[in-house]
């Protein structure tokens, strides 16, 4: 465990932490994709399917729980709670799941680092977590504002992977024979497709306006 | 292997 790694995990806690904080105390999900909500949870339950297998350690199962816990809440309560399902703007989320999920399948089929259904799985969680955000950044531009705290918690979102990219260089630089090229090449991917975002919530927060993401 | 070593990641 290194403090890029630590950093990481602590910043993708907070992050889903403060969304569920968000959705709890105020009762709204307004600006908020329940298609990528679904989206992490799936990434979630495939990525650890080994989390009753294989223990690793006390901080990897607790926070394995606690990200499976999260996901999964921020989806029942969005779906089933009485008072926060009806600010769900289901007409503007309306990316479709399986254009993201079918293909990342298919990639993790074909491309992979050993042809086990685990292995699969995780591959499948990889690429899917890259792709994720999409349906949360359509709706984003399709609603034109953003308030704080669903930009900071996509902004927090982007930094963990950012974080996680360079616990990859300092493991590569420090660990012999650490490679994993599909983990890496689908980080920086993942963090690519935030860039512009960020690009605009820096600008917006620099000149102290309110976020406007271009159509 | 070394694709163990990956698994202690979140």
């Amino acid at each position: 465990m290194n403090i890029f790694r630590l950093a990481g995990d602590m910043t993708h806690l907070f992050s889903v932490l403060v969304l569920l904080l968000k959705i709890h105390t105020i009762k709204s999900c307004a600006g908020i994709s329940l298609k990528t909500q679904e989206l992490y949870a799936l990434v979630f339950t495939t990525r650890y399917l080994d989390i009753f297998t294989d223990f690793i350690s006390l901080y990897n199962t607790v926070m394995k729980l606690i990200f499976l816990g999260s996901s999964f809440s921020i989806v029942w309560y969005i779906r089933r709670h009485k008072i926060v399902r009806r600010s769900y703007d289901k007409d503007q989320d309306t990316f479709r799941h399986y254009f993201l999920v079918i293909p990342c399948l298919v990639l993790a089929v074909f491309i992979n680092h050993k042809f086990t259904f685990k292995e699969v799985m995780w591959t499948f969680s990889l690429y899917l977590e890259a792709v994720a955000i999409l349906p949360q950044l359509v709706l984003l531009q399709r609603t034109r504002n953003i308030d704080n705290l669903t930009g900071q918690y996509v902004f927090l979102l982007g930094a963990y992977r950012a974080l996680y990219i360079l616990n990859w260089i300092y493991r590569h630089f420090t660990e012999p024979h650490y490679v994993h090229w599909i983990t890496w090449i689908a980080g920086v991917v993942q963090t690519l497709l935030y860039a512009d975002f960020f690009y605009y919530y820096f600008q917006s927060w620099k000149n102290n306006e309110k976020l406007q993401l271009p159509a | 292997s070394s694709n163990k070593d990956l698994k202690d990641e979140l």
